[in-house]
This record gives C-alpha cells, structure tokens and sequence, in this order.
C-alpha cells in the first residue's frame, strides 16, 4: 500500500 | 503602478488554462524580475511555480514589489475574453483592490479593459533548493500528455522508472496493467521531437496519475517538457515559456508504507 506524501514534507516555508 | 504589456497575449491565456484546474486561488507576485506565481493544491500533494520574466514583456513597470490575490477562475473568465492575437496589459495602482487586464487587437481597432476584484489570499511560500536530480527526461509535451492519458484508463497511479534502457511509464489496475517505455532518440530531423535522458543512476518513483494529467494542461506552452526525478525529492514537470520563462509543478511520490 503506497502513502501520498506532501510537498511540505520536502520543501519548508520560506 | 504595475503596468505589464505583453505582446504575445495567448501566452497568458495558456498559463492560465494550464494551473487553473490544479489551483483556485493564488498571489501573483510582481517584482523587477518578473512575474510570478507559486501555488500548492488543496491537499499540498502539487505546487505551481510560474515565472514570466521581465524581459520578456514589451513594457514592463514594476515600481514596488506588490502581490495581488486573483481567484485563478475568475481570471480566467476574463481572459477568455481576449482574443488569440491580442495583447494583454495588466494594470493596478498602488493600494488598489482590483487589477485591470487591457486586451488590444493587432490592428489597434479595438480596446477592451477588463476590471477585476482582488482577493487577500494567506499562502504559505515555500523554499525550493536548487538540487541535482538523479535523471532528467527530456521528451515531446504531446508524448508525454498521450502517455498520461492513457495510463489514466488504465490505473490511478504511474510509475516513472529510468534505467539505461529509457524511461518507462508503467501502471496497473483492475482490468490489467500498461507499459510504455520511451527510449533515447535525438536522430529526429526536429529538435522538438528529441527523447533525451540524462542519468546519474537509475531512479523509480510513483506519482498519482490525477495531477499529472493536470500538469499536461500546460503541453500548449512548449513543444517539450523536461520531468527530473530523485528519490529523495519531488518530481519536477516542467514547460518553459518561450524567451519569457518557465512553468514547472512539483509533485510529492507515492511511498511504500
């Protein structure tokens, strides 16, 4: 079974 | 006083086509560089960055940075209403809530100004580094929307797999299961029907098909488009804008739990 991850997961606010 | 005038109209037209589905409301950001726009989904599983540099426009007055909030539907309503061949100028005044989009026929013969509302939108910006990808795909945009396309009857998920052999396009679901791989070919006559892969190592990562298919709204907007895969990263898609810029989504991978 595959798990969406986010984008916020690699890349931090600014 | 933000005044941009872009000659080559349809291309702001195309840019809209091309994010409004994956995207409802944004900042659009403008500075001396340009102008810009980074945007994540409703689920932050896509993020949209878009640049039109300055350079690129005929006239092009920025004189404080401002960000303007536009519900990306809207925008679009109003710029469909731009003809192919017009040229679009977008105006805003200092403290203004609202953004005025200027379309002009090619023979000067009709001007049509459009007002819209401005919205506050909280985004959160997010920081891309700069980073080196373990393969760079580069490959017709029309190939590369076919093969989503298709893949999308198939499954819900693609998995992207580069190896020396190409690069292959694989998913599976209840009705069976689909390949396509796509090797190397720069012998073609057109420069814009090349298959190029540069690989550092061989790479395998799954994306929900959803947004990739998404993405491909934006093959209007260049002949190719370049796809840079690491493990440890986001999938980059991106469709540069001719001699203006550049339209790239990012997309977070599937993970075996």
């Amino acid at each position: 079974q595959c798990i969406q991850k986010k984008i916020t997961e690699y890349f931090s606010k600014n | 006083m933000l005044e941009l005038r872009l000659v080559q109209g349809s291309l702001l037209k195309k840019v809209l086509e091309a994010i409004r589905e994956l995207v409802t409301d944004a900042n659009f950001d403008c500075s001396g560089t340009g102008f810009s726009l980074q945007a994540m989904d409703s689920s932050h599983v896509a993020l949209v960055a878009l640049l039109l540099r300055a350079e690129g426009f005929e006239h092009y007055r920025c004189d404080r940075n401002l960000s303007m909030g536009m519900n990306l539907n809207n925008m679009a309503k109003m710029l469909r209403c731009a003809g192919n061949d017009d040229i679009i100028t977008i105006k805003a005044d200092d403290g203004s809530d609202t953004v005025t989009f200027m379309f002009e026929s090619p023979k000067q013969d009709k001007i049509a100004d459009f007002e819209m509302k401005l919205m506050d939108i909280d985004s959160e910006h997010l920081g891309i580094p700069d980073s080196e990808y373990q393969a760079i795909v580069r490959m017709p945009s029309a190939e590369f929307m076919r093969i989503c396309k298709d893949l999308s009857s198939i499954g819900d998920t693609v998995i992207i797999s580069v190896t020396k052999e190409g690069v292959k396009f694989s998913t599976s679901g209840e009705i069976g299961s689909a390949n396509i791989v796509c090797r190397q070919n720069q012998t073609v006559d057109k420069p814009e029907e090349a298959t190029v892969i540069e690989m550092q190592e061989p790479v395998s990562l799954t994306f929900a098909l959803r947004y990739m298919n998404s993405f491909t709204k934006a093959s209007s907007l260049s002949d190719q488009v370049t796809i840079s895969l690491s493990s440890e990263l986001p999938v980059v898609v991106e469709y540069k804008i001719a001699e203006m810029g550049y339209i790239r989504f990012y997309l977070a991978p599937k993970i075996e739990e």
